[in-house]
């Protein structure tokens, strides 16, 4: 019965609220973005997704380390709205469009915080196999390449180390998902060879068997997934 | 269409199953 309309949701995020409050409006509009009718989705769009990557950012950015917590969690809210908004064709075609959103859910792909990580790194899979836009792939590599250079890593790295040190089931099949999509949305043999060798080179192939003894049905579709595909190559060479 | 619905849960589910990547 509190739900705001479109307009208040936008009003108030433009308001410059923190934290609780920010947290609380976020799960609100989580929830709207769900329930209401892809109208709602859209007259909140046209101002609302800009400001939800722009608060993103910022709090991506933030040195308020007092805040850490809450901020990963506003951070988290953030991107689970985005997924609600992207859950109809409006919201994914707008997404698409924004070069700022892969970039920061990119910049979501850090193991500092396991669960919003796990999100990001579905949503960028999600993205990586739509076929209305064909250069997805690259933007998405891309994006990964500068986070990794910003702070110094292999662009792989964290989707790796995202495989290995964290208990979260979720997160490794996660972390697995966007490996099969980066290398399964790849035409050229050559190229696909190029991108498993770095995530082999990165440190996979000494995770793929603990991953395997894990005994996960989630996971082992998508190490079979895996698997399958390199083996296919092989033949291919 | 902007109107359909469903498309993220759909992706999503095609990519959990894997047959997102057996269609490809």
């Amino acid at each position: 019965d509190n739900a705001l309309s479109s307009q208040e949701y936008i009003y108030e995020l433009r308001s410059g609220i923190q934290d609780e409050r920010l947290l609380n409006c976020l799960e609100s509009l989580r929830v709207s973005l769900k329930s209401n009718p892809v109208s709602w989705v859209e007259s909140f769009g046209h101002e609302g997704m800009g400001l939800l990557l722009h608060l993103l950012k910022n709090l991506q950015t933030s040195c308020r380390s007092r805040h850490e917590s809450m901020n990963k969690r506003n951070q988290h809210e953030i991107i689970r709205c985005l997924k609600a908004f992207m859950n109809n064709k409006y919201g994914l075609m707008r997404m698409l469009g924004e070069e700022l959103g892969i970039l920061l859910l990119a910049r979501a792909v850090h193991p500092s915080y396991p669960p919003m990580m796990a999100d990001a790194l579905k949503l960028l899979s999600a993205l990586c196999i739509v076929e209305e836009d064909e250069s997805i792939h690259e933007r998405i590599l891309e994006a990964l390449t500068q986070c990794a250079e910003d702070d110094s890593r292999e662009r792989f790295g964290y989707i790796v180390e995202g495989l290995a040190l964290w208990q979260s089931i979720h997160l490794k099949v996660g972390c697995m998902q966007l490996i099969n999509a980066l290398l399964t949305s790849v035409d050229e043999l050559d190229f696909r060879l190029h991108l498993r060798s770095e995530f082999m080179r990165c440190g996979l192939a000494d995770t793929l068997q603990e991953l395997k003894d894990l005994q996960n049905d989630e996971l082992d579709v998508q190490l079979r997934v895996f698997e399958e595909n390199r083996e296919d190559d092989f033949v291919e060479l | 269409d902007t109107e359909e619905t469903g498309v993220m849960d759909t992706l999503l589910e095609a990519l959990q199953s894997g047959a997102a990547f057996r269609e490809r």
